[in-house]
């Protein structure tokens, strides 16, 4: 489950980076 | 006698001659974009992300789940809109590659 935290993190960092 | 002074002031002619060239053609930029919806996302990957968003399970839905319901759409269609919504921070992988949940819901 720490696993899917990571990921979803990183997905949350990817999108915000495209919403930049 | 007065000192002559050189004659007429050289009409100094305004260059501006502005030409209006007119509307160039900047003509309808609607490159057919009849089957992309407002988010800029194809009909399959808006109908992949509708479906991994409208699932409440933590661990997400997996490949075979979205296959099942969309039902019509091939594996690897599903499989290229999952790959583009991952890229695009819009879902991630949970407990292992083939299950999704929307980063949008909550």
């Amino acid at each position: 489950l720490d696993r899917i935290e990571k990921n979803k993190r990183a997905a949350l960092e990817r999108l915000c980076a495209r919403n930049v | 006698s007065k000192p002559q002074v050189g004659g007429a002031v050289p009409a100094g002619k305004p260059t501006g001659s502005v030409s209006f060239g007119g509307m160039a053609s900047m003509g309808g930029g609607y490159s057919g974009a009849s089957d992309l919806v407002n988010n800029g996302l194809s009909p399959s990957q808006n109908q992949v992300l509708s479906l991994i968003k409208s699932c409440p399970d933590p661990q997400g839905i997996s490949i075979q789940d979205l296959k099942m319901r969309l039902s019509g759409m091939s594996i690897a269609v599903i499989k290229q809109a999952v790959e583009f919504l991952s890229n695009e921070g819009h879902i991630f992988s949970t407990i292992d590659e083939d299950h999704f949940r929307s980063t949008d819901n909550d």
